[in-house]
This record gives structure tokens, sequence and C-alpha cells, in this order.
């Protein structure tokens, strides 16, 4: 990782009487380099180790005042900071119901990650949630969710897969409202954030029910297309949270960097496991030392 | 000539740039970088545009020299039936693959049989029970949360017995650091192999295109529990280029087989090179 990178290009500069413009340049290739292996997008890296650079040229770095231990911290304090705040808190409505839409691409975990929100809404908030099943095209998304949602105890709406999913979401709020749910889960399908038909469905299911949350859920394990698939959906919905998911895989998430830089949204919760317990807070410390490696 | 130089440095820091945006990797992209400029010196490409007719064969060549013979096409049975297996992490679509396969094989006049062997995620066998109706194809399930290995019993004995010519067998998505999840993986080739003993004739991969440098361990890991034998690398209708695919191909000799191009049961291709390779640089 990370750590180990610089020690190594380090030990040489430790020897030397001071850091030279070219000792700092090879620092900054290796902290590149664990950055781009860690799945950063290219051009985030770029900006941050720009950054990076220029306090470390503005610091004490170059009069030779242990310069490894120095830019280590530089980049963990940059890093740290970039990646957000700990453990934001879901955006809470004035009046009932709290409407929060799950959207991102195919088979990033939007319908699991739906149960354990719910769960956890349950657990913390005795919050009696609905689930508006708005997924009318993967073969059998309906049943899947249903079972998801018997296994925590939480009703579903569907109206099966012959309805338009703006429609289900419309019914969906209406029966929310007579049960006095105080927190609807729409879940929706997963799409490509270039597919214009299907990002203007959500833009519709926006339009309707005005969501105090869009939790753009993605995978941790994407690489160098996160900012695309980000940039895509923020710019489309106006994304309110990410959750990052898969998180219990050995995936450096790199991933989570990329989407901080370029959307500024807060990551919102990580997805470790396929259990509906498997969600917790996001931790942005342990986020910065797992990318760092 | 003076020209030349200039289309050189800043063409090839774009090309790397591209090519690591593509998720071919660093390492990788550096190494390509290397022998295409060589190539495009060699060639004496004078233009940008013969630049990059130079770099897309010269890809495709790499592509093809870092496979030890493998075969492209898929491994069929001698006789009896042959089985597929697919294998992945969540989400990768190998249940959506499996539903185009099994309607690619049908239309060719074969006798298709599936297995849901993934007894625990939900709705994971209802999801390939739509496929297998849709498909016209029959499909054998087990009960929820039972045991996966029985299932791929089950499925081997019916496909003996009445004559299938093709059995896929689909598992639950696993991340490949669970090593209990990696064994139960092997566990079931295991059975495979024990009821028919060239089986399974080939064991798949899918990878998602949007994967970036994990991807190689997974490949690692699922090589060493169930000897991958291909990929499907789906998903490559969207922005991502899953250029990590030539990674895999340069360290562990495994083909892309098939891509998935979108959710309908048409969206399967074959693997091209050329048009791979030319994707990455789109
Ligand atoms: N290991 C692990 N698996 C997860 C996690 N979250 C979701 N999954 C799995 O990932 C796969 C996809 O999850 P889904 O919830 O179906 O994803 P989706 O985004 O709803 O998929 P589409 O509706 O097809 O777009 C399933 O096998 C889930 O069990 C996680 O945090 N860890
Ligand atoms: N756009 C696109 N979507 C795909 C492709 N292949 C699969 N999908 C979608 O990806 C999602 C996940 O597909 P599945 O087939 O359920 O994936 P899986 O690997 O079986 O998932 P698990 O069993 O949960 O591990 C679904 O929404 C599919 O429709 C593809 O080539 N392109
Ligand atoms: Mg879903
Ligand atoms: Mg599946």
């Amino acid at each position: 990782g990370l750590t180990e990178r610089l020690q190594k290009a380090m030990e040489k500069l430790r020897r030397k009487p001071k850091v030279t413009e070219a000792d700092l340049r090879e620092t900054m290739r290796e902290i590149r380099l664990a950055l781009l292996e860690a799945d950063v997008n290219f051009a985030v890296v770029k900006d941050f180790v720009k950054k990076v650079r220029e306090q470390a040229a503005g610091a004490e770095v170059l009069k030779g005042l242990n310069p490894a231990q120095q830019i280590v911290k530089i980049v963990n304090v940059q890093l740290t900071e970039l990646m957000g705040e700990e453990a934001v808190p879901l955006n809470k409505a004035a009046h009932i119901p709290t409407v929060i839409m799950m959207v991102g691409l195919q088979g990033a975990g939007k319908t699991t990650t739906a149960g354990k929100l719910a769960l956890r809404l349950k657990n913390e908030n005795h919050a009696r949630p609905l689930f508006i099943a708005a997924d009318v095209y993967r073969p059998a998304a309906i049943t899947q969710l249903q079972q998801v949602a018997a296994q925590i105890d939480v009703p579903v709406f569907e109206k099966g897969t012959d309805e338009d999913p703006v429609e289900i979401v419309r019914q969906g709020m209406e029966v929310a409202k007579q049960n006095h749910n105080d927190y609807v889960i729409i879940d929706t399908a997963g799409r490509l954030q270039i597919d214009e038909q299907l990002m203007d469905e959500l833009a519709n299911i926006k339009e309707l029910v005005h969501p105090d949350e869009i939790l753009l859920v993605i995978d941790a394990m994407t690489g160098q297309n996160a900012v695309n698939t980000a940039q895509g959906f923020d710019d489309k919905l106006d994304i309110t949270g990410v959750v990052l998911t898969k998180l219990d895989g050995d995936t450096r998430g790199g991933a989570a960097m990329s989407i901080r830089a370029v959307t500024g949204k807060p990551i919102k919760f990580v997805g470790e496991g396929e259990k509906m317990e498997d969600l917790d807070v996001f931790h942005p410390d342990r986020m910065a030392s797992r990318i760092l490696g | 000539l003076a020209n030349f130089r200039h289309v050189d440095e800043d063409f090839f820091d774009d090309l790397e740039d591209m090519l690591i945006e593509s998720d071919v990797g660093y390492d990788m992209a550096m190494k390509l970088s290397d022998e295409l400029r060589e190539e495009v010196k060699l060639e004496n490409a004078k233009s940008k545009q013969e630049a990059s007719n130079v770099i897309i064969e010269k890809m495709v060549d790499l592509y093809d020299a870092a496979g030890k013979d493998e075969k492209a096409d898929l491994n069929m049975a001698a006789t009896g039936p042959t089985v597929i297996m697919f294998v992945g992490v969540n989400g990768a679509g190998k249940t959506t693959t499996i539903g185009k396969m099994a309607a690619l094989f049908k239309k060719q006049g074969k006798k298709v049989l599936l297995a849901a062997a993934d007894t625990f995620r939900a709705g994971a066998t209802e999801q390939l029970v739509v496929w297998a109706k849709r498909d016209g194809v029959d499909i054998v399930t087990g009960p929820e949360n039972g045991d996966p290995a029985a299932v791929v019993f089950d499925a081997v004995q019916k496909a003996k017995k009445e004559d299938y010519d093709i059995l896929f067998v689909d598992t639950a998505g696993r991340l490949q650091n669970k090593v209990n999840l990696m064994k139960e993986l092997a566990k079931m080739k295991r059975i495979l192999t024990r009821e028919i003993p060239d089986a399974p004739h080939e064991v798949l991969l899918v990878l998602d295109a949007t994967t970036g440098q994990n991807a190689l361990n997974q490949a690692k890991l699922f090589k060493q529990s169930t000897d991958v034998t291909g990929i499907v690398l789906t998903k490559l209708d969207g922005t991502a280029r899953g250029g990590i695919v030539l990674a895999i191909r340069n360290e562990l000799h495994l083909p892309v087989k098939y891509v998935g191009l979108g959710e309908h049961v048409d969206d399967l291709q074959k693997f091209d090179a050329s048009d791979f390779v030319y994707g990455l640089f789109k």
C-alpha cells in the first residue's frame, strides 16, 4: 500500500542532506501509483497529487525535516478531509412520510440496501416504513423485494410489472398516506446513466414525490467508470447521498474518493454483506486508510 | 519527422491516460505504451490516424499472443451433456447471462437444462425460472436455503437420464475473499466432475465491465477454486470499457468468450478482440 511505497521511496530521501525537486517528484509518483492501483479515477488522482505536492512543497519538507512522515501525514489528512464526514444522517421530512429513493447501475445492491435501510429505521427510529416496488423490468425483482421485506416484516406496495413505474409510485404514496407510514423507500430498476429514457423515468419519479433522500448505490469495486456514473446520476437528479456496497470484499474502494471529488455528496452508508444487518454508517478515516492500503 | 515527434509525446501521454481510464491498470498501460511506441516507430506511422490504426492492430496481436491456445469458443462435450458452470461476484450478471445463452443454444436446436443452484439469495430461483419460461427451456430447482450441491446433483442426473445436450449451472454470487463460500463452489464443481468425468466442460467467470483492479484478484481466486476456463464480460453497453481483461489475459491466460451488451435475451455476443480494443479508445 501507500505507506510501504512511501517508506521505500523515503528510505532514499532519509539518507540525503535535503530533499530535491526530483525526490518530491518521485514521491508524488508513488502516491499516484498507489491511488491508481486503488481504483481512484486518474483525473481525481492528478488533482489530488497536485494539492499534496503544493502542501508538501510549502511545508518544511524540502528542508529535510523527516519528509517521509510529513508527506504520509499530508496525504492522510487530505484524503480523510476529502472523504467527508462520519455518519451523516438521512434527511428527514418535516411531515411524514420521509421519502427515500434508491438509484444506481444494474446489480449495485439497491434492493438489498433498501432492505437494510428499512431494518435500520425500524430498529433505531421505531419506524414503520413502506417499500414501493418500482422495478418492473428485472425478472422477479418484485418477488426479491417481497422476500427481503418478509425477512424484516415490512410491507411492500407493488402493482406487478404491467404498470408504469411513475404511476406505481404515485399509488404507493397514496397507500403510505392512508397507513401513516413515516418512511417510504422506493426501489427502482438498475439503469445506465446514459440511458436517457430511463434517466427521465427517475426524474419523473423525483418530480412527482420530491424525495427527501436520493441515494446513489455504488459497488465498491467500481473502477475508473465511477466518475461517469456518479456525474450522470448527480447531474440528472441532484442526489443527496451515496451508499457504497460490497465493502466486505477485498477491493481498495478508490471509487469512494472519485465520487466524493466529483459530486461533493456525502457517502452516508456502507454495505458490508448480504444480510439485512450488514449496513454501517460511513467512517471517512477507515475508508481513507483502506484506499491508501 | 519533427511533426511525428509531437504526435509521439503528447500522443502517448494521452494514450496512457485513455488506457488507464479504461481500467487497463497502470502497469499494463505502461507496458502497452512502451510496446506501442516501438511499433509506431517501426511502422513509421506519421499521422495520428495511422498511429491509432497501428496501435489497435498491435493490441489485438498482444491480446492473442497472451493466450496459450485456449479455446476461443465454448468447450463442448464429445458425448453426453455439456455442462457449463457460471461463477462470479454478486450482481455481475450470471443469471441474466444464462438466460441469454440458454436462448442461444435453444435456437441452435439444442435440448437445454438450467440448474437454479443459487438457493440463498432472495428471489434468485424465481428470477431464473422467469428466464426458463421465456426461453422455453427446462429447469431444476431446489428448496429455498437448501443445499445448492443437491440442486447440482439433481440437475446432472436429469441431464444424463433425459439426454439434454447442455446444462447451465447458476450459482450464488460471492466475493472471492469469502473462503467458505469459495469452498462451497469447489464442492459443487467436484459433484459435477464425479457425475460426468469431463464436467464442467466450461467454468465461466462472469465479470462486470465496471469492475476496477479488483477484477484481477477475482479472476485469480475463482480460478484457484474452480479452474475458470473463460470470462463473460457484462455491461459493456455502459460507459465502462472492461480493460482489466487485458491484465487477466496476460497473467492467467483466460480468454473472454462472450460479452453482455444489455439486459435483453439477444444482448450477448461472441468476444471479438478488435471490437474490444477499438472500444477501449472510444
Ligand atoms: N457481499 C455483499 N453482497 C451484497 C451487498 N449488497 C448487495 N449484495 C449482493 O449483490 C447482489 C446484487 O444486489 P441487488 O440488491 O439485487 O442489486 P440491485 O442494485 O437491486 O440490482 P438491480 O435491481 O438488478 O439493478 C446480490 O447478490 C446481493 O446479495 C454487500 O454489501 N455485500
Ligand atoms: N446493462 C446491462 N445490464 C446487465 C447485463 N447483464 C446483466 N445485467 C443486469 O445486471 C443486474 C444483475 O444481473 P444478475 O443476472 O441478477 O446478476 P447475478 O450475477 O446473477 O447476481 P447475483 O446472483 O445476485 O450474484 C440485472 O439488473 C441485469 O439485468 C448487461 O450485459 N448489460
Ligand atoms: Mg434491484
Ligand atoms: Mg444470480
